[in-house]
């Protein structure tokens, strides 16, 4: 499954 | 990282201090809304979900530390310390959270980037975080005298989210692929809820005088 880029933003 | 996601997120400190800073020094929370403490509290708990399985940085785990803990313990000073409670306009404070918390979650259950628990708990996080000010905004319209630390924090509060616009603009301009729609529009629509806030505090800047919202 497409995994979605880590959210690297508070 | 970029300069102006850097100046927001340490905007976006500073609001967090200079509110801890009233309550904690002149142990008062007058013209705080407890509703948008309880509310920033959940925002934070719901975005940062993955703070202990998805390492990014020292930077980010601190960060995040740092602003959960503060809104946690500045929700826990106006509820439980018995000299800043006193100070808590409960007449005022009456806006009812749960009609933006229920809208946000069901957006957060259409409107998401996949429908998964985490994906959903940070759409939320993210809808509730742009909309999480207005039982602040609406009491300082009710309260007549703004204080000064409680017109810096809002003002604070305010810019950390526009400096994330910049943000997100050279991001998308510098890195592929780089798209959140629904981190920009969010982010967009909370500093809009901002704007008439700004355009009083610039002019009560200007002229010298102290913060007055129009009734």
């Amino acid at each position: 499954n497409m995994e979605l880029p880590l959210k690297d933003e508070l | 990282m970029n300069i102006f996601r850097l100046a927001g997120d340490m905007t976006h400190l500073m609001s967090v201090l200079v509110l801890l800073l009233k309550i904690h020094t002149i142990k008062s929370c007058a013209g705080i809304s407890l509703k948008t403490q309880e509310l920033y509290a959940l925002v934070f708990a719901t975005r940062y979900l993955d703070i202990f399985t998805d390492f990014i940085s020292v930077y980010n785990t601190i960060m995040k530390l740092i602003f959960l803990g503060s809104s946690f313990s500045i929700v826990w000073y106006m509820r439980r310390h018995k000299l800043v409670r006193r100070s808590y306009d409960k007449e005022q404070d009456t806006f009812r959270h749960f009609f933006l918390v229920l809208p946000c979650l069901l957006l957060a259950l259409v409107m998401n980037e996949k429908f998964t628990f985490k994906e959903v708990m940070w759409a939320f996080s993210l809808y509730l975080e742009a909309v999480a000010i207005l039982p602040q905004l609406v009491l300082l319209q009710r309260t007549k005298n703004i204080d000064n630390l409680t017109g810096q924090y809002v003002f604070l509060l305010g810019a950390y989210r526009a400096f994330y616009i910049f943000n997100w603009i050279y991001r998308y301009f510098t890195e592929p692929h780089y798209v959140h729609w629904i981190t920009w529009i969010s982010g967009l629509v909370q500093t809009l809820l901002y704007a008439d806030f700004f355009y009083y505090y610039f002019n009560s800047w200007k002229n010298n005088v102290k913060l007055h919202l129009p009734a």
